[in-house]
């Protein structure tokens, strides 16, 4: 079973083109691994990033670097995951 | 263990077998109504079954209904479960849903990615794709949103085995849209697709393999204006609506843009509900309000393509 321990989703505010253009850009670089869980539509439209831990900290000086404003949505994924299953057992029983 | 559909806990996530075995209790419990088909095998050989409601007659026109194409998107096969039942529960008691079933059947196959839908269970939560084997590469998996012959093959997508957006080597290539192809084609008055995603709140219709607005992107517009508008009427949840290129970004190979250049007029995809910090890992706590808010938005689409014909 694949484990996420660490892996952060950021959601990512994109406030021109050029940023976009930018993300786009970090999204097409294979080693890092990330995912667009939602998309980049247009400046100002949130965009939610899954970033493995391995990758956390190349993302994140990438993103600050070009004053790109991002949260923490989902601090570590794998907690979220251990509390669904934790849910569905729970539930089933 | 006596089965009982009275029992089925609608406000859970449910594993594949859980799923398909409460299928089997909604045919068993209303035989005149439901009936299940199975409509091919996906690549790891699981049945892709299509629960069929329809009231009699031969070759209706039919409303097509998907949830789940992406597996890890696990409120949209819990809002078909959830919905499946509320047709049933509604024929004969709601004016809308007993008229569009005199006159129309309805397809809707809730677990359209079974595959996935199993490794999000055992392996990988976070699993998009299909779980079929790339030749050449050693990553797995396509996405069947992106392997429709529309636009196949274009910038929108992704020729990268590795991608989380893979088209796959050719157009259908998958098991799992090749056999809704094949059942659409061959059913062959299918007026309406209607396939569900989430997350993002979105309403959206062709195209996305291109920027041209459909013929009917008026008629479209305007009906997925009501719906979206009758969506936030529940819980006030906001919904951006329009062709998937203009609203978000260019898609090709998407389910829609082939229902629609296949003559399904009334094609429309959802991005159901987010809110606004989990994503596809929504607590089971917001099942019930995300199915409950979609269906008004459903149903005035399901009642639009029962009242005009073509």
């Amino acid at each position: 079973e694949q484990l996420f321990r660490g892996d952060q989703v950021l959601r990512i505010t994109a406030s021109n083109e050029e940023q976009i253009t930018l993300l786009r850009v970090l999204g097409e670089q294979a080693e890092l691994q990330i995912d667009f869980w939602r998309d980049l539509t247009g400046p100002g439209h949130p965009a939610d990033l899954w970033v493995p831990f391995p990758s956390l900290q190349a993302v994140k000086i990438f993103l600050e670097f070009h004053s790109i404003s991002y949260s923490v949505m989902i601090e570590d994924v794998q907690a979220l995951l251990d509390e669904e299953k934790k849910n569905m057992t729970r539930s089933r029983r | 263990i006596q089965r009982s559909i009275s029992t089925f806990d609608f406000a859970s996530y449910h594993t594949l077998e859980e799923i398909y075995d409460w299928m089997d209790m909604l045919v068993d419990d209303h035989p005149n109504l439901v009936s299940k088909i199975q409509i091919g095998q996906s690549y790891e050989n699981r049945p892709l079954y299509v629960l069929k409601f329809s009231t009699g007659g031969s070759n209706r026109p039919a409303i097509w209904l998907d949830t789940g194409i992406h597996s890890r998107e696990w409120i949209t096969q819990a809002t078909g479960v959830w919905t499946a039942n509320k047709i049933v529960k509604e024929y004969g008691q709601d004016p809308s849903v007993t008229a569009i079933l005199d006159s129309m059947d309805i397809f809707f196959e809730i677990i359209t990615n079974p595959d996935g839908f199993v490794f999000t269970h055992s392996s990988n939560r976070l699993w998009r794709k299909t779980r079929s084997i790339n030749a050449g590469s050693s990553c797995v998996g396509v996405d069947p949103n992106r392997n429709w012959d529309a636009g196949f093959g274009g910038s929108g997508s992704s020729s990268d085995p590795c991608s989380e957006t893979y088209r796959g080597p050719y157009a259908h290539s998958e098991s799992e849209v090749k056999a809704i192809v094949d059942f659409i084609r061959s059913h062959g008055n299918v007026k309406s697709v209607i396939s569900i995603h989430s997350y993002s709140q979105m309403l959206l219709f062709p195209y996305g393999y291109k920027r041209t607005p459909a013929a009917h992107h008026q008629e479209l517009n305007e009906l997925a204006k009501k719906a979206v508008s009758d969506l936030a009427a529940m819980y006030g949840t906001k919904y951006a609506y329009g062709s998937v290129a203009d609203t978000i970004y260019l898609a090709d190979g998407t389910t829609v843009d082939w229902a629609y250049d296949n003559g399904v007029k009334y094609s429309f995809t959802f991005e159901l509900r987010d809110t606004g910090r989990y994503g596809f890992l929504l607590p089971s706590t917001q099942i019930i309000p995300t199915a409950t808010e979609t269906w008004p938005a459903l149903l005035d689409i399901m009642v639009h393509v029962l009242e005009h014909p073509y």
